[in-house]
């Protein structure tokens, strides 16, 4: 189950005009100067999948998600949208495409989406989990955090093969 | 659990033995701390890199940790096999022959599985099958999509 | 105290401001939290990038934080002036206009004080003025001294 | 006050044979392919001006900074000597130069040499604070640690502000 795209809205320094990656199947590079919007793109897929540590996505609330570069109106909100390939039915859903989307509302409130239909984060979860599709795994090295895994105690290594079981 | 567990470990330690041979020309390999009580007690994830004796991961360098780290992490997929990657500039601290080796290994890779990873080293970018730039208007970020064996030069103002 | 500390604080606070501006084109300086209680309230080290919004230095990117990071512990140097900077792979997170900038400044400084650096990346090493060149033998460091301007290969085996 | 010379004698991945680094009083560049002993140069320095924390110097106990590349014969000890320009007199030593030394053995225990003379750890760290000589203050950032600076909570920062006054 491959991502096919990702979509942007108003999401830290992407502006509410929508944003659109198509992803490729192999390698795909992002590249830029410091301070560019790369490590925001992991961040949206990772809050797209349900990610809801403010920490491990590096504001001090959620709310602070949703990007301040655009008019300060009210009922402003952040979308985050991903379209996964589904033609081996790795995901339990019936669709050649199957898209995931994630809205937060300023008062931290979020609303996910299955093929345009509203769903329970709980009954979300079940089905990525399915899947083998997660944000929190070790598929996902954040910035700086490479050389953690080598750094870890002989009991936090054997927890960690527990824990892919 | 015993059985399980065993099974796996010996599947990640092979897979891992293969993968760190084939980026460093070195071995490495996962140590059970105490066989008999393995619940409550620790793994050692045990490297040898050319020529120098061999050394548990905590105790070798910046870059060499980067090595093993991921070296480990591909090793897991073969028990647990995750749809796709993001990496997050895990090329920083590596020098350009283990840059290279890691490039070289990561585009193979990505015939099996999807990976999506943010780089400023362009051996890495060279070997991209589709290349995203970021870049700021007034504060927004912007992406623009490259076409591969397009030269991309990081714009500055 | 009060005193003693507002003196130190501005004289930072100056010294940052310069830096930072040298360093990006943009502006950084230290806020109060709450003048009127400094010993039980915090700072605030503020940035703004050029043509972004300002921002708290804890909520910017990786490659911004080392740029603001360098900038304050350089207008530290002001207040405590140490005779001697070890600095290992601080350069790793930045893009290649940062590099340049950053290595034109440690050029610059190291005029008043000595500095130690490790790094991999070759703007940097262009503008040392001298160059030491460590590699392996049967598992023990060695090291070489180069000319500046001499060509480095990092050598591989 | 700067750094002359620095002797290293089987500290880490540097042998029994001495290796030693004649210094320029400006940009000094280490640089070489990973794992071949740049850090721990640097480790090197911090253990001469009195590091006692392990985990500062990356190590899970100190007699483990004494290398293990040479024969493993009984009575081994890891050297570290700095030669330091003191034609101003920063340091309140009489001497154009000074030298600064620290030897490591087997049982974890520390001899300190000043001028080739043994000293107590304590009055060598008061010579030192005297010239602003330290190990662990701003001017040291090891492999990995520059952003932490800009993540410190408020607070922090305060507090590093006041400890440099
Ligand atoms: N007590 C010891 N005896 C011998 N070798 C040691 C000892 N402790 C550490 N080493 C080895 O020293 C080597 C060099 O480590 P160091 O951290 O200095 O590398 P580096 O040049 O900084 O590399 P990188 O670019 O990856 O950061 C490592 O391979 C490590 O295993
Ligand atoms: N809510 C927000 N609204 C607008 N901009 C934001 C928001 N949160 C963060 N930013 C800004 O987003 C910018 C890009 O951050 P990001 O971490 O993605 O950069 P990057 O391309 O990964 O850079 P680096 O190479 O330094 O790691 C930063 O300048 C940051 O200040
Ligand atoms: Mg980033
Ligand atoms: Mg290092």
């Amino acid at each position: 189950t491959l991502i096919k795209r990702l979509e942007i809205h108003n999401f830290k320094s992407f502006e509410s005009k929508r944003v659109s990656l198509q992803l490729d199947g192999g390698l795909n590079v992002i590249t830029g100067p410091n301070g560019s919007g790369k490590s925001n793109i992991i961040d949206s897929i990772r809050f797209c999948l349900g990610e809801n540590s403010p920490k491990a996505l590096r504001v001090s609330r959620l709310s602070s998600l949703i990007s301040d570069t655009g008019p300060k109106t009210d009922g402003r909100s952040a979308k985050v949208t991903m379209l996964f390939d589904n033609s081996r039915r790795a995901i339990p859903v019936d669709s050649d495409t199957v898209s995931i989307s994630r809205e937060l509302k300023e008062n931290g409130e979020s609303t996910y989406f299955l093929n345009g239909k509203r769903v329970q984060k709980g009954s979300l979860s079940e089905i990525l989990d399915l899947a083998l599709i997660s944000s929190e795994g070790l598929n996902v090295i954040p910035q700086g955090m490479v050389t953690r895994i080598s750094e870890l105690l002989p009991d936090e290594k054997r927890r960690l093969i527990e824990s892919i079981i | 659990k015993r059985r399980v567990f065993i099974n796996s470990f010996e599947k990640v330690d092979k897979e891992l033995r293969t993968i760190f041979n084939k980026l460093t020309g070195g071995s490495a390999w996962l140590e059970i701390e105490d066989p008999n009580d393995i619940f409550s007690s620790g793994i050692f994830l045990m490297t040898q890199f050319p020529d120098k004796a061999p050394r548990e991961s905590t105790s070798t360098s910046g870059g060499e940790k980067t090595i093993t780290a991921l070296a480990f992490i591909l090793s897991i997929q073969s028990v647990y096999p995750s749809p796709f990657y993001l990496f997050d500039e895990i090329d920083a601290h590596l020098d350009a022959v283990n840059l290279e080796r890691l490039a070289e290994l990561l585009k193979e890779r990505s015939k099996r599985s999807q990976i999506i990873l943010v780089t400023l080293r362009p051996p890495m970018i060279a070997r991209a099958s589709a290349i995203y730039g970021t870049y700021n208007e007034d504060s927004i970020s912007k992406v623009v999509r490259y076409k591969p064996g397009v030269e991309i030069v990081v714009r500055s103002s």
